[in-house]
């Protein structure tokens, strides 16, 4: 129940009491903070319904409700911290866990999440997603990259070259996130950036989404011809694990931190070792 | 020998919209991950290759592609390796190293054979639970290195002896208990 508080030279990062779940971030250069709250859901993988029989598959994402479910309300926390590094691990579930870490020096922070083998034993098709609520008004508006490279403003149930009649209010709402996707105010934005592509949208004002994993059941008649089941080892399904990174600054000052360091996730340094001296890995 | 065609080409294979998205069949994604493993081998070949030439010795390079779940075998067993850096980007960064290991205590020392800060750290349970009996590091070394643009910077790395550290913390130990007392 203690107060939990990761911090570096420039940014901290508190974590709910109650929940354990990450709480508020502070540009402590900037003296900016805001309230974000962050969690896993998955929506439920729709198997169609009266208005429409299309299932979600492969191609299509369509969840059956516009409501996530949480993977958990609740988590087990523990926390390393040293000289170099801050870190809380998070627990969700039995395959859902994350890792806050601030890094020495490091003005952003990193989420490590490690999501599957999704369970499907339920017969419910299911679409992970880590969420980030914030109390900024952003009047549907977000931002989502194009490969890296021109930022397109999006805009909640609209399109800019026709009148659009929205029917899908999650999934019609889903764009492309190649490497970064951010939301605003007049003084604060949060940007977050990916290790790889995935959907993005942002749901309601202050909120935006990442779809981390999928695995569904069925063929969505696109014609792939199989469900998204993902079989992986021994038929589990698939673990995954990436990256986040979670930027806090102005409006005015983000784009000097995202264009570079998401260069350097997407060009990242190659690590090579060689031995000296060493022994065999196992003795036969 | 090997060629950077063989990779080249499974890229431009993997430039179909399926492979872009994931939408393609399963056995076309495994077909995807072969074809990316092999040329990702003969690429390895050749940046072996230009590292042996660049730095004027000839060694084994190993590339641990396990490091996200904190497996590779060498720095697991091995009481003293080398790291090599490469920067792709052109400007000098400060990047963080992680590695599996399974001593308590290191010294890292920089490409100025100045002693670099580092950690050990538990590897977590998350971790453990991922890689299920692909490795076996009880902990993560930890300390940044820094790369010039478009180069690289070897870090090489010792287990420190047992018997050393305990003298260590017993001095430690001993050095405190002198302060109380002189207090």
């Amino acid at each position: 129940s203690k107060h939990l508080t990761i911090t570096n030279e420039h940014v901290e990062v508190s974590f709910s009491p109650d929940t354990g779940l990450l709480k508020m971030i502070r540009n402590l250069d900037k003296g900016i903070s805001l309230n974000v709250a962050q969690n896993f859901f998955w929506y439920n993988a729709s198997v169609g319904n009266s208005e429409s029989s299309q299932v979600s598959g492969a191609y299509i994402f369509r969840p059956d409700s516009n409501k996530p479910f949480p993977v958990s309300s609740s988590l087990e926390t523990y926390t390393v911290q040293n000289d170099l590094v801050q870190e809380v691990y998070q627990n969700f579930s039995s395959w859902c866990s994350q890792v806050v870490r601030l890094y020495k020096g490091q003005r952003f922070v990193e989420l490590e999440w490690t999501v599957g083998p999704i369970p499907i034993e339920d017969n419910w098709g299911k679409e992970i997603i880590s969420r980030f609520d914030t109390p900024l008004k952003t009047s549907g508006i977000f931002y989502t990259d194009s490969n890296g490279r021109e930022i397109l403003q999006r805009r909640r149930d609209y399109r800019p070259t026709w009148k659009l009649e929205q029917t899908e209010p999650v999934a019609g709402n889903y764009y492309p996130v190649n490497s970064r996707i951010f939301i605003k105010d007049n003084n604060v934005q949060l940007t977050v950036l990916t290790d790889r592509s995935q959907g993005g949208s942002s749901i309601t004002d202050g909120s935006l989404e990442l779809m981390v994993h999928r695995r569904l059941l069925h063929d969505d008649a696109r014609g792939v011809g199989e469900p998204l089941f993902e079989p992986g080892d021994n038929n589990k399904g698939l673990i995954v694990r990436g990256k986040h990174i979670l930027y806090l600054d102005t409006p005015e000052s983000s784009a000097d931190f995202h264009r570079p360091q998401a260069q350097q996730e997407f060009i990242a340094p190659q690590i090579i070792l060689s031995a000296t001296g060493s022994k065999p890995y196992r003795e036969k | 020998k090997a060629s950077s065609f063989v990779f080249r080409e499974a890229m431009g294979v993997a430039q179909h919209h399926d492979a872009v998205t994931g939408t393609e069949k399963q056995h076309v994604a495994d077909d995807y991950a072969k074809r990316l493993t092999v040329g990702w081998l003969q690429c390895q070949v050749l940046v072996s290759n230009a590292l042996s030439s660049l730095s004027g010795s000839k060694q084994n390079f190993v590339f641990c592609n396990k490091l996200n779940i904190s497996v590779c075998p060498l720095t697991e067993s091995a009481s003293t390796f080398s790291v090599q850096v490469y920067n792709p980007l052109p400007r000098r960064i400060t990047w963080n190293i992680r590695l599996p290991v399974n001593g308590t205590a290191y010294n890292v020392l920089g490409p100025n054979d100045k002693s670099v800060p580092n950690q050990v750290v538990p590897v977590s349970n998350f971790t453990k639970m991922v890689r299920e009996n692909k490795g076996y590091a009880t902990s993560e070394l930890l300390f940044q290195a820094t790369i010039p643009a478009v180069g690289f910077s070897t870090y090489t790395v010792t287990k420190e002896a047992a018997g050393k550290m305990i003298h260590q913390r017993r001095s430690k130990w001993v050095q405190q208990y002198n302060q109380q007392m002189e207090k």
